[in-house]
């Protein structure tokens, strides 16, 4: 791990004498390689070891009994900082229906967190919808509806001909009429420099005003989370993120990024294939898994 | 590459952060830059248009320079399995896969091995609708190597050039996921002994270094001959592909450009280093 990692590092110039700023930055690699090990964005990395370094020269660790455990717990503390310090809760409309919209790449995990995300408010007491806005992969709507099923949580589909904004436009319409508390709305999965595909959501989100638009992020991520949350937040000026597949042993160094890059709270992350898999998302417990 | 002309602090620099956005993850970027010293400072390269072509090459002796393509038996059955974790593209990459063959004259079947993931059969069927082949599947929920039996036994006796098999999507830290898989592998062995000819490891190109792990383990698991790396049209660079060719010499045979059915090339390792150094 990297505490092993830094006290191993530290024994071993504690027998040449004084530690000083040289000898400090080897144990400043260790922590950024293990950030880079953990797929950080390189540039948020670099802001972070930056400020790192500045507290830990500031702090006078080399002066501690235990420069080790006082340098992990800056680094600690400052992921933790960085995180949010809670978890973020569901926004739901004073008036329903409430609206929450899912978004993000192919494949993330958008359609299987509308189901879960249902199956919690249904829990909850509420009375959910989930609305088929995919009309473009196979047996789409098909997927949304057997997870319905499963959930006993009705799916809203006017089909694959129709336009999705017109489909959402059919949906906020029936939910009004049906007493539904919260309208989830799955939608395609896009690539974030799709321009026709983001004006889409656009237009989507003018028909049916979200209360919450979550962008849902595969926890495998690498380098490329930045400029792809980034690219969704500027468009549609998301309200939270959904981790999915946490399950894995994945570090997840996209979430550091991308909380630092646009400021948005994770609100819960994905930890198997059933629908009963989705967490309140703990910043610290992330913080820990990406230190490694 | 920017304006250093010598092995500099600063060109290191550089060449960690290009190796670094690229995805090429902290373990390949740590073999490259050795590579890049040894070598550099043998041959005295200074001059900075001389690094970056030493990296090229660099990347070429990694990556090989020729494309490796799938291995197709002539006259016989060829049996090719695609495995990876969730999401990556195999269902939609096997269509792509389906409709190359066919546009070759080849006669093509599917087997429908997600037996699990909702509305995975109906996504399959509509592939093999649109490419105009056979497909084998049952009922969701039943057992995905019984399946996987009958589509070998079915593509042997209808006399298929090409049987492809489509998995569920599985996490490689699942144990009884992964011995699902093996268990897959071997009921084909027990109709034809030398299929899979090819099991092929569905990348997501947006993954990071845990890309690294899923091709480690697939390939103890179920000994993989090629990755085929998806949805290279996005952003993403894909770089982990030669950390992975590198530790565990599995290449890139295809690569996924798009959700349309011809969206699936051979890879091509001098396309491929050219835009990773774009
Ligand atoms: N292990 C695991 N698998 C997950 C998780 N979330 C989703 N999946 C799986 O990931 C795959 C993709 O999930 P989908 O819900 O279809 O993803 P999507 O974002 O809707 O995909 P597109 O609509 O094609 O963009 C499926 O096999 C899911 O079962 C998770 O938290 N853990
Ligand atoms: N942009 C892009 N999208 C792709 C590519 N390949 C697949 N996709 C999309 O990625 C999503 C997931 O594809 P699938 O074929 O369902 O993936 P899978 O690996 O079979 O998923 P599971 O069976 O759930 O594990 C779909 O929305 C596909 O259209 C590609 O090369 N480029
Ligand atoms: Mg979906
Ligand atoms: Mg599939």
């Amino acid at each position: 791990s990297l505490s092993d990692k830094l006290q191993g590092i530290f024994e071993k110039l504690r027998g040449k004498g004084r530690l000083n700023e040289k000898n400090i930055q080897e144990a400043l690699k260790a922590i950024k390689m293990s950030l880079l090990e953990a797929d950080v964005n390189y540039k948020v990395v670099k802001d972070f070891m930056k400020a790192t370094k500045e507290k830990a020269l500031g702090q006078d660790v080399l002066k501690s009994l235990t420069p080790a455990q006082q340098l992990i717990k800056i680094v600690y503390d400052e992921l933790a900082r960085i995180m949010g310090e809670s978890a973020s809760e569901l926004i739901l409309n004073v008036n329903p229906p409430s609206v929450v919209m899912l978004v993000g790449l192919q494949g993330s995990g958008k359609t299987t967190h509308a189901a879960k995300l249902a199956k919690m408010l249904k829990k909850l007491g509420k009375k959910p919808l989930l609305v088929a806005g995919d009309i473009y992969r196979p047996a789409a709507v098909k997927q949304i509806q057997v997870l319905g099923e499963q959930i006993g949580v009705d799916v809203f589909s006017m089909g694959t001909k129709l336009s999705v904004p017109d489909i959402v436009k059919g949906a906020m319409a029936f939910a009004k009429d049906n007493e539904i508390d919260v309208v989830l709305v799955d939608t395609a999965g896009r690539l974030h420099i799709d321009d026709t595909l983001m004006v889409e959501l656009e237009d989507v989100k003018k028909v049916c005003t979200p209360d919450e638009i979550m962008l849902v992020v595969d926890a495998m991520t690498g380098q490329e989370a930045v400029t792809v949350a980034k690219e969704f937040d500027d468009r549609l000026d998301i309200t939270g993120l959904i981790l999915t597949k946490l399950d894995g042993d994945a570090r997840g160094g996209a979430a550091l990024s991308i909380k630092y890059v646009t400021g948005k709270p994770i609100k819960f992350i994905g930890v198997g294939e059933k629908l009963n898999a989705i967490e309140v998302f703990h910043p610290d417990r992330i913080a820990q898994r990406i230190l490694g | 590459v920017g304006k250093s002309h010598k092995i500099d602090d600063e060109f290191l620099e550089e060449l960690e952060e290009i190796l670094i956005t690229t995805d090429v993850g902290v373990k390949g970027m740590t073999n490259i830059l050795e590579h890049f010293q040894e070598i550099a400072e043998m041959e005295e390269i200074q001059d900075h248009r001389e690094l970056l072509d030493l990296l090229k090459e660099i990347f070429h002796v990694i990556l090989d320079d020729k494309p490796v393509p799938i291995k197709l038996n002539d006259g016989e059955l060829t049996v090719i399995m695609l495995v990876g974790v969730n999401g990556t593209g195999k269902t939609t990459t096997i269509g792509k896969l389906a409709k190359k063959y066919r546009d070759q004259g080849k006669s093509v079947m599917l087997a429908a091995g997600d037996t699990f993931r909702a509305a995975a059969i109906e996504q399959l069927t509509v592939w093999a609708n649109r490419v105009g082949c056979d497909i084998i599947k049952y009922e969701s929920g039943g057992d995905a190597a019984a399946v996987v039996f009958d589509a070998v036994t079915a593509a042997k006796a209808r006399k298929k050039d090409i049987l492809l098999i489509d998995t569920a999507g599985r996490l490689h830290t699942k144990v009884n996921l992964m011995e699902e898989l093996k268990k897959v592998r071997r009921v084909i062995k027990k109709v034809i002994p030398d299929a899979p000819h090819e099991t092929l490891l569905a990348l997501d190109a947006t993954t990071g270094q845990n890309a690294v792990n899923q091709a480690a383990v697939f390939h103890k698991e179920i000994d993989l001959t090629g990755l085929i790396l998806t949805k290279l049209d996005g952003t993403a660079k894909g770089g982990i592909v030669v950390a992975i060719k590198e530790e565990l010499k599995l290449p890139v045979k295809m690569i996924g450009v798009g959700e349309k059915v011809q969206d699936l090339h051979v890879f091509d390792p001098s396309e491929f280093i050219e835009a990773l150094l774009s």
